[in-house]
């Protein structure tokens, strides 16, 4: 497969890395079929062939749907970076120049981070949750909910007269 | 509103609203979702005085039951009266993503109408389906799906509970000769009297304890002690048994029996991108509203968003969420398309299919667990709390890793297939669009 560093590539890179898998996995099985072991038993070795089929469907989906809807944009860029590092097998100098591509995407993201999680409209009442509300009054909202704590609900707990008291005064 | 998540919101450079209409599929639909959503939600039926991790374990599951009544009451006089049954499905996202508002772990109805209604729907003829769907849908009754055997696995040959047709009666007496036969993990069992809700005779069941997650639904044991139960109720679309005794197999292909478990894995795809995206949504807002550290003398700390490692924490999770969301509908279009070919006869893609939802439901419930794990640690001891909705968000979605065929068996079954197709592929016959690319390597020995 050309490799050129675009998401285009890395599909295409991902493609050659799944069938040299599955390709491994058929001349591993049928070794070990004709030495003697099960064919059954051979599936084993062939989990990563599936692992890459997923991924590849779902970055060629991902980055078409990117294509059509959204253009080429650094999320489906970033996405398909941090796969590459996982499964593919690159040269060094390509992982260097990914890599600050990479970093480089992160920055360009930056300003639409929360923009991009607003996008989802998750009302507060579904996130459930003292620290993604909308309106961001966090440290608020924790404080609202430690106190709706039944150990909240008096100022000693009764554990402090039935076991602590004693243990101190030495009566236990 | 935080002045730190306002600044973000002034200084995000495109178009949000366009986003959102994407992500839901339109325009059309983002207006419908709004609507549906103000309507089961702006009553304050979903709140809870007392927060649900604040509860017993018996007080969670009462609570949730309560919250389940209230639900389906919304759903049923309101929602299906605002949109009609056929627009919004039982199975909808809006009404998936509605329900998290009420049940902070899980409704103990969603065995109900995630896989009994679904298998009504697959596996009845259709004097069947008339019969037993209105009376689901109208939640007349409530079923379970009991499967999984306390010491076996899903090889439906090799399970141990028997079911001996009696053609005196025509009856199936069910029966669980040992202690590893008895079901578990069923659901919102309801193998009880319609009034006073007592086991009846011949049946065992009961709950089988707190779990890492899903604690708020009746999952259980199930034991059968020679129950009887009718011949008609054994769901004859694709097997029947005649009054004598005949097994009558009807399916044309096998594997249209494990219908309703490729429906469930396609929409557990979904599951994961929308539980990642909630996670996500959390741990961003967060981040612009946290603020840490001091890397230069003198000047105020950070956002923890201005971080390149808190940046590589959660952005990879924006995307993933996104992408998952895509590939989710990519794979809804497909098994809608495939059910389209079945409906004519023809079940070519079925294996595809098969193998597709069983490889994308075992990578994205997979990575978007530890996803969601990685958003709580981007959140650092805030992350930590219950009330952060994000350990519950984990507990729920690493369930989803497990159940419905668990990571490496549904990896093996794709690796199958996989094998299958690149042996198709050196012999010079055509293979499936989405392994087109095995052509090219098996000719160039790439």
């Amino acid at each position: 497969a050309s490799w050129d560093g675009s998401p285009d590539g890395i599909i295409k890179s991902f493609q050659a890395t799944a069938a040299g898998k599955i390709s491994a996995c058929v001349t591993s099985i049928r070794k070990r079929v004709k030495s003697g072991m099960t064919f059954e038993d051979a599936w084993e070795l062939t989990t990563h062939s599936s692992i890459s089929e997923a991924d590849i469907i779902s970055l060629q989906q991902r980055y078409e749907e990117h294509l059509t809807l959204i253009r080429p944009n650094a999320v489906g860029l970033v996405d398909a970076f941090e796969h590459r590092d996982e499964h593919s097998s690159i040269s060094e100098a390509d992982i260097i120049s990914l890599q600050q591509r990479y970093e480089e995407h992160l920055t360009l993201i930056r300003p639409n981070a929360v923009g991009l999680v607003d996008a989802f409209e998750h009302r507060d009442e579904i996130l459930n949750s003292t620290l993604g509300a909308y309106d961001g009054r966090v440290y608020e909202r924790l404080m609202e909910e430690a106190l709706k704590s039944p150990l909240n609900a008096e100022p000693v707990n009764q554990s402090f007269h039935k076991y602590l008291k004693p243990f101190f005064q030495g009566k236990l | 509103v935080n002045e730190d998540l306002a600044k973000e919101r002034r200084k995000c450079n495109f178009d949000i609203q366009e986003l959102t209409f994407i992500i839901d599929g339109g325009e059309k639909n983002t207006i419908a979702r709004r609507k549906i959503e103000d309507i089961a939600l702006n009553g304050g039926a979903s709140l809870d005085k007392i927060p649900e991790e604040c509860l017993s374990p018996t007080e969670k599951y009462e609570n949730a039951v309560r919250k389940s009544v209230l639900y389906s009451k919304i759903v049923k006089d309101e929602l299906l009266e605002f949109t009609g049954l056929e627009s919004l499905g039982l199975n909808s996202p809006v009404i998936r993503r509605t329900s998290d508002a009420f049940f902070k772990d899980i409704s103990p109805f969603l065995l109900h109408l995630g896989m009994f209604v679904p298998t009504i729907m697959g596996q009845c003829t259709a004097e069947q389906q008339a019969y037993w769907l209105p009376r689901a849908l109208d939640m007349q009754i409530i079923g379970t799906y009991a499967q999984t055997e306390l010491g076996h696995g899903t090889f439906i040959r090799g399970l141990e509970t028997t079911a001996t047709y009696d053609p005196d009666t025509e009856e199936f007496v069910l029966h669980s000769p040992t202690l590893t036969s008895y079901k578990w993990w069923a659901g919102g069992l309801q193998i009880r009297d319609k009034e006073t809700h007592m086991p009846l005779p011949g049946i065992k069941v009961g709950d089988i304890g707190p779990k890492m997650g899903f604690n708020t639904a009746d999952n259980g044991f199930l034991g059968f002690d020679k129950f009887r139960i009718p011949r008609e109720h054994l769901m004859m679309k694709n097997a029947e048994i005649l009054k004598d005794g005949t097994y009558v197999k009807v399916a044309r292909h096998g594997k249209l029996t494990y219908g309703t478990m490729v429906f469930v894995r396609v929409v557990l795809v979904s599951e994961a991108a929308f539980n990642l995206a909630k996670a996500i949504t959390i741990a961003v807002r967060y981040s612009a509203v946290r603020r840490q550290s001091e890397p230069r003398p003198g000047q105020p700390e950070p956002q923890i968003l201005d971080y390149m490692t808190q940046q590589h924490k959660l952005f990879i999770c924006i995307a993933t969420a996104h992408a998952l969301q895509l590939t989710s509908d990519w794979l809804w279009r497909t098994f809608t398309a495939v059910l389209k070919d079945l409906r004519e006869g023809h079940t070519d893609s079925l294996p595809e299919l098969h193998a597709l939802s069983s490889c994308l439901k075992a990578i994205s419930t997979s990575d978007s667990a530890a996803l969601i794990e990685q958003c709580r640690l981007a959140c650092g001891g805030h992350g930590y709390m219950l009330s952060s909705n994000l350990p519950f968000l984990y507990s729920f979605v690493t369930a989803t890793r497990t159940y419905e065929g668990d990571y490496t068996v549904l990896l093996l079954q794709t690796a199958r297939f996989l094998v299958k197709a690149w042996e198709q592929a050196e012999a010079g016959n055509p293979v499936t669009p989405t392994l087109s690319y095995l052509c090219d390597a098996v000719k160039g020995k790439k």
